[in-house]
């Protein structure tokens, strides 16, 4: 699976995701990707959200619309707001990572698997490109 | 105000160091230092969040180190079928699909149904006519069977394993 956020120079944000789903899938089954407010969500009241990770398990989080929500009625921050949704899948056994773009452009990703394939720019400062946990 | 950000992914999982090897790691940040550039260009530009995470997202597909669009896994029955989501947080609008085959960007088919379709989400054979009625770019099954990802579905059969998340067994 794969993701992109993004806050603009307008102050727009937006959110893409796109996936060949779990080898050996069948009966046609579809994860979160694809699925408005599990694995993808774009507001800009809040934030935007791209998921990767176990699918069932942030389906039934509704995990994008969840951080967001978290954050317009909680008035958490982007990490904190990532980090308990996070922690919701996996008390709930699910496992898998979020990238999350605030709408005042703060970035955030959060994760409960050892790595992930992850990378941000911002206007100002150094490209990062990560993928194991404690980059 | 010229202040903007990006962030991309290519999936997680068990991604350990000392347990992807060596090239596999830099074939992995390449390519995510490629999509980076791609939707970092739109917004150095002073284009838009949309058009910045379609860029950067069209990139990963590409790739051939991430599962989507031409790293795509297979299914049990041996094909490729992907899934994609694209979202505009100015109104809200939405596109989707799932169970695609032919469309060798997925998430541009997804925008094509936000921008040219009453609907929010198509799945299967419908939403590749809607591909082809709508000129995107079609590949064949070639295009998406890579040999690794046909290997990870021989292994998986041979262990009698089920479906699993190729990120979560193989980084």
């Amino acid at each position: 699976t794969v993701g992109a956020v993004a806050r603009d120079a307008h102050g727009h944000v937006a959110a893409a995701t796109s996936t060949g789903g779990i080898t050996g899938k069948r009966w046609g089954r579809v994860g979160d990707s694809p699925i408005v407010g599990a694995g993808t969500w774009a507001d800009d009241r809040a934030c935007a959200v791209s998921c990767t990770g176990s699918g069932e398990f942030f389906l039934r989080v509704g995990v994008a619309h969840e951080i967001a929500a978290h954050l317009r009625f909680a008035g958490e921050s982007v990490q904190t707001a990532a980090d308990a949704v996070m922690a919701e899948v996996k008390a709930m056994g699910g496992t898998g990572g979020v990238i999350v773009v605030g709408a005042d452009g703060t970035p955030a990703w959060s994760l409960t698997t050892p790595g992930m394939y992850r990378a941000r720019a911002r206007a100002t400062g150094v490209p990062v490109v990560a993928i194991f946990g404690d980059e | 105000m010229d202040d903007w950000t990006l962030l991309i992914h290519g999936g997680a999982g068990i991604l350990e160091r000392g347990k992807i090897a060596p090239e596999a790691e830099a074939a992995a940040r390449d390519g995510l230092a490629q999509a980076l550039e791609a939707g970092s260009a739109v917004l150095r530009g002073c284009g838009t969040a949309l058009d910045a995470v379609e860029a950067a997202v069209r990139a990963l597909e590409d790739h051939p180190a991430f599962n989507a669009g031409r790293g795509s896994v297979f299914t049990y029955e041996g094909r490729n079928e992907m899934d994609a989501a694209i979202m505009d947080g100015r109104d809200r609008s939405a596109g989707a699909v799932a169970g695609v085959v032919a469309t060798r960007n997925p998430i541009s088919l997804a925008r094509a149904v936000m921008e040219h379709s009453p609907h929010v989400m198509l799945a299967g054979r419908g939403a590749d006519g809607f591909s082809r009625d709508h000129g995107l770019e079609q590949a064949d099954a070639d295009w998406f069977a890579l040999p690794e990802r046909r290997a990870q579905l021989d292994a998986m059969k041979a262990s009698g394993g089920s479906a699993f998340d190729v990120d979560m067994k193989y980084g």
